[in-house]
């Protein structure tokens, strides 16, 4: 039996719209310390990986580990029925083939109950080596949004290097070409208005810029990005919840 | 041109 009640129906919301536009069946794995869910794109260029730990729900019970295959399409629908202050409580048997979702309006003493079908969805569960990373930034979320977007106007490619202290995009395309050079500072009012970066090797790394307008729709979720480059491996974009995250792995483009 | 790796390059199989 599955009974995750979210406080608020919103930050389940969030969570699915982080990733809903570039995955589409997804396996939520609920275990008794919390949901974790992998999936990988058609191009199979980036991997999402979710993890709400039990501190996100308001309470949460999960007596035997239970997997539900969910279109995110359909629970995205189901998930706009709901008022973003409502709790939210998804509920489930052991052997299910739908999860319920129920939103209650404490104040206006309201409920309102649906019933997802569920899928059986084939998919592989890819085991995530615990990289050596060349570099690790964290900086706000909304600035690492704009730089993705405004480069990715310019070129289908976008250039991250970083040395010792400078962080560079770079957009080099048919109409022309932009750059964003970063420095590390830290906001002793505001910390997370700062940029930190943890260089061991420096990175020169390219990636494709239609993942990267996907990723930073996970900037919904939390103030700034964790970003982990290393020239041989998979960038992680890294979106921290209250408890738990929501992380993208991006495969790099390499010259030929 | 640059090519475009995928993700099991990088990460096998459970």
């Amino acid at each position: 039996m599955l009974e995750a009640k979210f406080e608020e129906a919103s930050l389940f919301k969030r969570i699915i719209d982080g990733f809903k536009d570039c995955v589409q069946l997804v396996n939520f794995q609920c275990k008794e310390d919390g949901i974790i869910a992998q999936a990988v794109d058609d191009s199979r260029v980036l991997l999402v990986s979710l993890e709400i730990g039990i501190e996100a729900f308001q309470n949460y019970r999960c007596d035997h580990p239970v997997t539900l295959g969910i279109d995110l399409t359909s629970l995205s629908k189901i998930l706009r029925c709901g008022n973003n202050t409502d709790n939210l409580t998804l509920i489930a048997d052991d052997t299910p083939d739908s999860v319920l979702l129920l939103f209650e309006d404490t104040k206006k003493d309201r409920i309102a109950e649906y019933s997802l079908k569920l899928m059986d969805i084939d998919a592989e569960f890819l085991k995530i080596e615990d990289l050596a990373y060349d570099c690790t930034l964290k900086m706000p979320s909304p600035e690492f949004s704009k730089i993705v977007r405004d480069l990715s106007q310019l070129s289908d490619s976008i250039n991250i290097m970083i040395t010792k202290e400078t962080i560079k995009f770079v957009a080099d395309g048919d109409i022309g070409s932009g750059s964003v050079i970063l420095k590390p500072f830290v906001n002793m009012d505001k910390p997370q208005e700062s940029i930190n970066l943890n260089m061991d090797q420096p990175v020169d790394l390219t990636f494709g810029s239609k993942y990267l307008l996907d990723i930073v729709k996970g900037s919904a979720l939390s103030d700034n990005v964790g970003v982990r480059l290393s020239s041989e491996a998979p960038a992680l974009f890294q979106f921290d919840l209250k408890s738990g995250y929501l992380q993208f792995f991006l495969a790099p483009k390499f010259n030929d | 041109k640059r090519k475009q790796s995928t993700i099991g390059e990088f990460f096998g199989k459970k």
